[in-house]
């Protein structure tokens, strides 16, 4: 079966919607389990620098890409490492925070940042 | 701590001045100027207090070093903002002295003063935003300054050891620094 999130989700890339309810699905997803909501997390995941996708579209299984960049995520952010959407993962993932990608797990985006405002100045 | 990729940092002689100003036309209104100006002010002197850098503010937003401004949504960077929470701030690495606030965010400087639920302290933020502008990424330690993350209504603004190592690798240490941490080492070094 796949569950669904019983709530809108948002668009934007920085901000994670989910519900109490959604937690206990989210914590047991694994490699392999399909969650309508899943690329939400994705798509915050390639924000802040931790997922590659030229495409900017993102499935909502819970792929080896996925759990790849939870294990960056987790280990960068200072949290367990588990791989999965675990609650400490998702409370984390739902609180404010700077704008920049975390830039030592993808050099890149912010020499990306450095073109642009070289360009612009 | 981590360094932005290429270790970029101001490359004047030591001991720098570096200007900063605010934008007069991207300002909020929910805080007077000079509650935003001390706050500012504050972290500003909390990294002068440990690198050979002064930081003054002046009047002229074109030629200023660093630029100040609360800005709503796409504000022409490529990085728009997104409402109340989320993403509160942003900041460029050396020599590009860009600091941009989300202007959707409810600022405080004292939250004895709001009982909102989604008030942000202005002066954390500002700290983080300007150890982006002298070279620092991320950090994973929860008590630094640097780390990406801050709850409403939380304060993390006082700089951790790992800030200060951090900064201190790239500009060296202010001659008149003395923390709580090297003054902890001084006595275990005389104890032992």
């Amino acid at each position: 079966t796949t569950p669904t999130l019983a709530h809108t989700l948002t668009q934007s890339a920085t901000k994670i919607a989910i519900t109490n309810r959604n937690i206990h699905s989210l914590n047991n997803a694994g490699r392999g389990t399909k969650i309508t909501g899943i690329s939400q997390f994705k798509r915050y995941l390639h924000r802040f620098g931790y997922l590659q996708n030229n495409n900017i579209s993102f499935s909502d299984e819970f792929d080896a890409v996925l759990e790849s960049a939870l294990f960056r995520y987790q280990r960068n952010l200072g949290l367990q490492v588990t791989g999965k959407l675990d609650s400490n993962t998702v409370s984390q993932m739902i609180t404010p925070r700077c704008g920049d990608p975390d830039t030592n797990t993808t050099p890149h985006h912010h020499n990306h940042v450095h073109k642009t405002r070289l360009t612009k100045n | 701590f981590v360094f932005f990729p290429g270790k970029p940092r101001w490359s004047r002689s030591m001991p720098m001045t570096l200007t900063y100003a605010f934008s007069r036309e991207n300002m909020i209104h929910s805080l007077s100027m000079k509650e935003i100006r001390e706050a500012f002010q504050r972290a500003f002197t909390r990294w002068a207090s440990v690198i050979p850098v002064s930081f003054v503010e002046v009047s002229d937003f074109e030629l200023t070093d660093i630029k100040i401004g609360f800005y709503n949504g796409e504000h022409g960077d490529g990085e728009p903002f997104d409402g109340v929470l989320g993403v509160l701030a942003h900041s460029f690495s050396p020599e590009i002295g860009r600091l941009h606030l989300d202007a959707a965010e409810t600022w405080a400087v004292d939250f004895r003063s709001t009982t909102s639920e989604v008030a942000v302290d202005l002066e954390s933020v500002a700290t983080h935003e300007i150890g982006h502008l002298l070279g620092l990424s991320h950090s994973s330690v929860k008590e630094a300054v640097m780390y990406p993350s801050l709850r409403p209504r939380d304060k993390r603004a006082d700089l951790n050891i790992d800030d200060i190592k951090g900064v201190q690798s790239l500009y060296g240490s202010n001659p008149n620094f003395r923390s709580e941490w090297s003054l902890e080492s001084d006595m275990s070094a005389n104890q032992g």
